[in-house]
C-alpha cells in the first residue's frame, strides 16, 4: 500500500469522516 | 509459464480467496464484543441489511451478466462478506487505539457507513474478477461487453450511495487491509479520482448542500489565495 496517497491526517479517521466523535 | 491477463487474473482471484479464507460470512467474536458495546446495539440492522443488500446484489448481477448467473453474484456477494467484516474489525481495532474508546454506536449505527463499506469490499471483489477484461478494454471477441459494465460505479448505482459517501471509506479501507494488491489499490484510487473529477459534482450530489451550509456557518479559516 505504500505508492497509495493517504491523506488523512494522523487525528483523524472514519469516525469523523462520518461525524461521530 | 508466461503471465496473460487470464492468468494474472485467476492468481489474484486465488489470493483473494485465500486471504479471506480465516475470515467468516458472520461477524467475528471480536465484532460482536465492538456491536455489543454499544449504546444500541446494531447486530440485527447489520445483518438484515446485509441480508437485502444481497438480495439486491444478487438481482442486478443477474440483470447485468444473465440470469444463469445469479449463483456466480451470490458467490462474489459472499466474499464481499467476509472482506467487509473484515475491514470493519481491523477499522474499529484501529479506531479504539486512537480514541482510547469501545462504544462506537454512533458509527456502528449509521446505515451510510455499512453501506460504503459493504460497496467498497465487493467493489474489491468486482475488480479483482474483472481485471483480465478490464485491461482489454472490457470486450470479448464477439463485441460484447464482459464485466466492465459491473465496475465503479455500478456499485453506487445499485445500493443507491452516493459518490462522496463512498469515498469516505476509500483511505481507510486500505489502512485497514493491508493485504490489498498494488493492482486494487491503483484500481481504488482510480475509484477516487474519478469521484473527485467527476462524480461528485454531478447536479445531484450532496456535496452541493454541504457547501452551502459550511458556508452559511461562516468559514472556520481564512483560505488561501488560489495559486497560479
Amino acid at each position: 500500500n505504500q505508492d497509495y496517497h493517504f491523506g488523512l491526517e494522523e487525528h483523524e479517521g472514519i469516525s469523523e469522516l462520518f461525524d461521530c466523535d | 509459464p508466461p503471465q496473460t491477463p487470464v492468468r494474472a487474473a485467476m492468481n489474484s482471484i486465488a489470493q483473494l480467496r485465500v486471504d479471506l479464507t480465516s475470515s467468516g460470512d458472520q461477524p467475528s467474536a471480536n465484532l460482536a464484543v465492538y456491536f455489543k458495546n454499544c449504546t444500541v446495539d446494531p447486530t440485527e440492522e447489520v445483518l438484515q441489511r446485509v441480508e437485502s443488500l444481497g438480495q439486491l446484489f444478487s438481482q442486478r448481477f443477474g440483470e447485468a451478466v444473465g440470469p444463469r448467473c445469479v449463483g456466480l453474484g451470490k458467490q462474489r456477494f459472499t466474499l464481499g462478506i467476509r472482506l467487509y467484516y473484515r475491514v470493519m474489525e481491523s477499522m474499529l481495532k484501529s479506531e479504539e487505539k486512537r480514541l482510547s474508546v469501545q462504544n462506537f454506536s454512533k458509527l456502528l449505527n449509521d446505515s451510510t457507513f455499512h453501506t460504503s463499506l459493504l460497496a467498497c469490499a465487493l467493489e474489491v471483489v468486482m475488480a479483482t474478477y474483472g481485471g483480465s477484461t478490464l485491461k482489454n478494454g472490457g470486450y470479448s471477441n464477439g463485441g460484447v461487453p464482459v464485466e466492465t459494465d459491473l465496475c465503479f460505479p455500478w456499485i453506487l448505482d445499485v445500493f443507491q450511495l452516493t459518490a462522496f459517501d463512498f469515498y469516505k471509506v476509500i483511505e481507510s479501507f486500505i489502512k485497514a487491509e493491508p493485504s490489498l494488491s498494488k493492482d486494487i489499490v491503483k484500481h481504488l484510487e482510480r475509484c477516487e479520482h474519478l469521484i473527485m473529477e467527476t462524480i461528485a459534482w454531478r447536479a445531484d450530489s450532496p456535496l452541493f448542500e454541504l457547501l452551502k451550509r459550511t458556508r452559511e456557518e461562516g468559514p472556520v479559516e481564512q483560505a488561501e489565495p488560489p495559486a497560479t
